[in-house]
């Protein structure tokens, strides 16, 4: 099974097997190009020699033993290359951790784990909303609170006028006042049916 | 120290380069280009000379080009730090597990505790604005009870004096 | 309110009935209506 080289790959932005692969058919490719651009400069060559018996053919032939060859050695050295650098320069060691990953060191949280911090968090959002209308409900009866008291000192002062009018007039204290009135008035039958007693 | 990943890169590209490039040797190029050789051997030399050269050009080449495009220079030094870093570290690192819904779990753990603070911090300071709130709602309660009590209690010295006037009026009709 | 501090709740579940003290002085207001009529008609008798 390959090994996919995902982590590589989150790092380099690239598969590194991806990366061999490009170089591998890129140097192919050049392998291939030089040597059209050889055989062409040799058949021009000979076009020098009208006289000579080398054909195109051989030279071909010639061409395509060398190309087979240096092929093959190609492949070879570029495996043993790619083994090199898939497993000492475009690998991690398994005990690196890339630095955007660190967060998986620091929280290892497991499924319930991130549930119950979720279930955290809207059991003191719920908190929050419920302290927030409790908030707008204490305020609002705040409000009410000062209409209340505007009123009732209202009525206070209200008796605080009638009193002192009943102050201005002489009258600090009706009821005093009454019952001394009685207490006179009172006074005043007993002596009446003194009179009346006596006079008969 | 051991040698950087670009370095080892470098070293791994030219000696790659050299043994190719051994081993398409002069005397293998001649040996398949016999025929040509025979008749032109300065030729070939300076052809495979060329041959060569541009070999080592084009490879060369397309190795810094790849370098370029992965910024592989920058990438290898980070990459070195990065291991130098983790040198103490014995046991095998955390790795994507390949399930979205599991990797993405401790990625989102931060935000989340930082969200939990976050709603801590702001729910106590309601709870405490709350707290300075409802003790004025109390003490305006106690204020409103205590104007009910004063105007009950006007309302009661008003309430004896008709009873004294009462008293008087009917002393006064007796 | 089940989210709720218990004393914040505790707050909110006593709030007074304003609208019931504000009736309530409505009686007071008359009552005392009532005794000043008495005190006319006694100052007038006294009169």
């Amino acid at each position: 099974s390959v090994n996919p080289m995902a982590y590589e790959a989150q790092f380099f932005g690239f598969t590194p097997q991806t990366c061999m692969l490009r170089i591998y058919i890129a140097f192919q490719d050049y392998l291939f190009e030089v040597m059209l651009v050889v055989e062409s400069v040799i058949l021009k060559k000979l076009d020098g020699f009208p006289g000579c018996k080398i054909s195109p053919l051989q030279i071909r032939k010639s061409t395509e033993k060398f190309l087979l060859f240096m092929k093959e050695h190609l492949d070879k050295l570029f495996s043993k290359m790619e083994e090199v650098l898939l497993q000492l320069v475009l690998n991690i060691p398994k005990n690196v951790l890339l630095p955007e990953d660190k967060v998986h060191e620091q929280y290892p949280y497991s499924k319930e784990q991130l549930e119950a911090l979720q279930d955290e968090i809207h059991q003191l959002q719920k908190q929050y909303r419920a302290e927030a209308s409790a908030g707008q409900a204490l305020r609002a009866e705040l409000e009410e609170q000062k209409a209340v008291q505007a009123e009732l000192e209202k009525i206070l002062q209200w008796f605080d006028g009638l009193e002192n009018t009943c102050r201005e007039h002489g009258t600090g204290n009706f009821k005093e006042s009454f019952a001394f009135l009685t207490q006179n008035a009172k006074r005043l039958q007993d002596v009446l049916k003194d009179v009346e007693e006596k006079s008969k | 120290a051991a040698p950087g990943r670009a370095q080892m890169f470098a070293t791994v590209v030219d000696t790659f380069l050299e043994k190719l490039v051994a081993a398409g040797s002069y005397q293998r190029f001649a040996n398949c280009y016999r025929c040509f050789y025979k008749l032109q051997p300065e030729m070939t030399r300076s052809i495979y000379d060329q041959f060569i050269s541009q070999l080592q050009a084009s490879i060369k080449e397309e190795i810094q080009e790849v370098k370029n495009e992965g910024n592989l220079e920058t990438v290898f030094n980070s990459l070195d730090k990065i291991v130098e870093e983790a040198k103490n570290r014995e046991e095998p690192a955390w790795r994507p597990s390949g399930i979205p819904e599991e990797d993405i779990r401790s990625a989102m753990v931060p935000y989340l505790l930082k969200h939990r603070s976050y709603l801590q911090k702001i729910l106590k300071e309601k709870e405490e604005e709350n707290r300075k709130v409802a003790e004025s709602v109390l003490a305006g309660r106690d204020r409103i009870a205590e104007l009910q009590q004063q105007i009950q209690a006007r309302k009661h010295a008003w309430q004896a004096i008709s009873k004294e006037q009462r008293e008087l009026v009917m002393t006064f009709k007796e | 309110p089940t989210y709720l501090q218990t004393s914040q709740a505790r707050v909110l579940s006593t709030k007074p009935n304003y609208q019931q003290i504000l009736d309530e002085q409505g009686p007071v207001l008359r009552c005392l209506e009532l005794v000043l009529d008495e005190l006319q008609q006694t100052l007038k008798l006294l009169q």
